[in-house]
């Protein structure tokens, strides 16, 4: 069992309040690295709660990532508290994260929305959107990831208020989706924008909204598959590589998709494993091992960012 | 808290876009109130939906009357899911 100094169990599932108390645990027990800071509010006025990792000097170039977008995909939420442990626990002790910090500021929301992932807990676990009011529908929420600014309202995004892929009113309807894309454009130098979702156990590049390969396909491509390799070399987990369209669907509004085009080459996304057996209702004994193969994807996509800026 | 007693999860494997085109029809019937955890996309990959109690007959009816493969996921989600809470609840004592 994973420990920090304080009683938070990372091979658990936890309620939202204990997530952020543990955020604040990590800003405290390693406050040279890591500071919390609020890019936000949910609709229901619920703070957004990202924790920086950095080193240094203001507006270094920066990664991105999120977590928890779906709120039922619990082992993404779990699994990020995981890797903030792990990125502020080794800086000092591992060459390439502490490489990695010394040049790049790492950006971690590990909670995206926490509307639903408090609604999760309380009232209805398969939730999945965000809580919002639609106006003219007795229907609650939308998609978060089909309201992105990128080929809004196309194929694979439902305009029904009741659908759980229900694709908004407006690109960037859902506060939680706007609160991420104003922070990114006012941060203005973030490489690489990584996103964990559950499950299938895929790797996957733009596009969702069309289905013509990416300009960076190749390299995409290959980065993919070295992070499939590594995630693969811990437990044996495979992972299949390659956009979002020819690996699964067509899905429009999602955010690698807004992100690649916004200029952030090293855009990704992850479907967390299944182990074939229990969906997204991975036990909580399987967030640890989920999160240390995850994390070598991670990391193998990192450090290709920190060699090869744009 | 809502609860599932007797919904199943069913994994469905598909042969062709034809069968995919069948479920994707099943998911316009609201009425049946079916959550796809996996939408159908290609034949290579599973489409996972969640079943309640009271459509599971209709929908396994279908499946087979149409000659389309599914094994059971997860037998009762309720049981999934109080064993997910107990965890939860062990572990913060």
């Amino acid at each position: 069992m994973e420990r920090s100094s304080s009683t938070f169990n990372y091979g658990t599932y936890h309620s939202l309040a204990s997530i952020y108390q543990e955020l604040d645990n990590l800003a405290s027990e390693y406050g040279s690295i890591v500071s919390k800071i609020q890019i936000g509010e949910s609709y229901e006025k619920r703070p957004l709660y990202v924790l920086k990792f950095s080193t240094g000097r203001r507006n270094r170039p920066a990664i991105w990532l999120d977590a928890g977008i779906h709120s039922r995909e619990w082992v993404t939420q779990a699994s990020a508290m995981w890797i903030a442990r792990k990125i502020a626990s080794d800086y000092g002790n591992d060459a390439s994260i502490t490489s990695l910090l010394n040049n790049l500021d790492i950006f971690l929301l590990p909670v995206a929305n926490p509307d639903g992932y408090e609604f999760t807990h309380t009232t209805n676990r398969m939730w999945r959107k965000t809580r919002s009011k639609n106006s003219g529908s007795l229907c609650i929420g939308v998609d978060p990831n089909r309201n992105w600014d990128a080929g809004f309202g196309g194929p694979g995004a439902s305009s029904n208020p009741c659908s759980d892929s229900y694709r908004g009113p407006s690109a960037n309807s859902e506060v939680e989706v706007k609160s991420v894309v104003n922070f990114i454009k006012n941060h203005g130098n973030i490489q690489a924008f990584l996103t964990l979702h559950s499950y299938s156990q895929l790797l996957m590049y733009p596009y969702g909204y069309k289905c013509t390969p990416p300009a960076d396909n190749a390299e995409l491509n290959t980065i993919g598959k070295a992070a499939a390799n590594s995630i693969r070399s811990l437990y044996g987990t495979t992972y299949t590589v390659g956009s979002i369209c020819s690996t699964i669907y067509q899905a429009s509004g999602g955010s690698i998709d807004w992100s690649y085009d916004y200029g952030i080459k090293y855009s990704f996304a992850f479907e967390l494993r299944d182990t074939g057996r229990y969906g997204f209702l991975l036990p909580a004994t399987q967030i640890i091992p989920t999160a240390e193969e995850t994390w070598l994807g991670l990391k193998t996509i990192m450090e290709y960012v920190r060699d090869n800026p744009y | 808290l809502e609860t599932f007693v007797g919904h199943q999860v069913l994994r469905i494997k598909t042969r062709n876009e034809e069968q995919l085109k069948k479920l994707r029809f099943l998911e316009t019937l609201d009425h049946l109130e079916l959550d796809f955890w996996l939408n159908p996309s290609t034949p290579a990959l599973p489409v996972d939906v969640r079943i309640p109690a009271h459509s599971l007959q209709a929908v396994k009816i279908f499946l087979e009357s149409n000659g389309i493969e599914y094994s059971i996921l997860i037998e009762d989600l309720q049981v999934v899911l109080d064993r997910e809470k107990q965890d939860i609840v062990a572990s913060q004592q």
